[in-house]
């Protein structure tokens, strides 16, 4: 049995919204930890893990470990039927091959119960370790999105590369070409508008365009985006989730053949 | 010409 009830039931709504479009089908996993997903895009070349931790639902029921797999698109297509000041109750029986997601409106006066068929989807987990990045910046997600966006008008692909002046996004397309440089910036009203550069040693990478644009999807869950960088390893570009947990997206890097 | 990396190629199968 389980059983989770979301008093911010629109995170659910967002997050369904950020990874819907770059995974198709997934497991969702839920055990004491909390509910998570981790999938790959059809290509492999990027993967998306998501946490939500136990202690952010108001009610977290999980007798067993349970993975559910469902079809994202109709996942948000249930999600997007429940208003945005709803509580989510999310609940499934042990082997059974439904999950049933419940609405509330605030004061009660609407309860509305949506069932979705679940899915057996063979997929592979990866151990993703902990690791130590050559830079590391945390920038307004706004600011990250509008710059992806306005760069995949000229380039297919970003060149994202830290120094100590600071984080530069550069693209070249048949137009010409463009550069971004965004500075530290610590010096704000509020702490959200902060753009902080922490760098071990400097960094270079290229990464496609059609993807990033793809992660900013997860821009209304936070004001904040962390963009996690090292050559030997996919960029991490990461949003939290509220106080409860993250939804980070990894991105295999474009070489020089 | 660039390569597209894929993500198999940098963590493993738990």
């Amino acid at each position: 049995m389980l059983e989770l009830r979301l008093v911010q039931g629109s995170l659910l709504k967002k997050v369904l919204e950020s990874v819907k479009d770059l995974v198709n089908d997934a497991n969702f996993d839920c055990s004491a930890t909390g509910f998570s997903l981790q999938a790959m895009d059809s290509s492999h070349v990027a993967l998306v893990a998501l946490l939500l931790r136990s202690e952010g639902f108001e009610h977290y029921r999980c007798d067993r470990n349970l993975s559910m797999g469902m079809n994202l698109n109709n996942m948000a297509k249930m999600l997007k039927c429940a208003g945005n000041d709803d509580i989510v109750t999310i609940k499934a029986d042990d082997g059974g091959d439904t999950v049933t997601f419940m609405f509330e409106s605030p004061t009660q006066d609407k309860i509305a119960d949506f069932e979705m068929k679940l899915m057996d989807i063979d997929s592979e987990h990866l151990g993703i370790p902990e690791a130590e990045f050559q830079a590391i910046v945390r920038m307004p997600s706004a600011e990250f999105a509008r710059i992806c966006k306005d760069l995949s008008s000229i380039g297919d692909t970003v060149v994202i590369s830290v120094t100590k002046e600071g984080v530069k996004f550069s693209t070249r397309g048949d137009i010409g070409t463009a550069n971004i440089v965004c500075r530290q910036n610590t010096t704000v009203d509020k702490p959200e508008d902060a753009t902080v550069i922490e760098m071990q040693e400097p960094v270079s990478l290229t990464f496609a365009l059609r993807y990033m644009n793809s992660f900013t999807k997860a821009t209304p869950l936070s004001n904040q985006v962390t963009i996690s960088l090292s050559s030997e390893l996919p960029v991490v570009v990461e949003y939290k989730v509220a106080e409860m947990g993250y939804i980070r997206f990894y991105l295999a890097p474009k070489l020089e053949e | 010409p660039c390569l597209q990396k894929k993500i198999l190629g940098y963590f493993n199968e738990d």
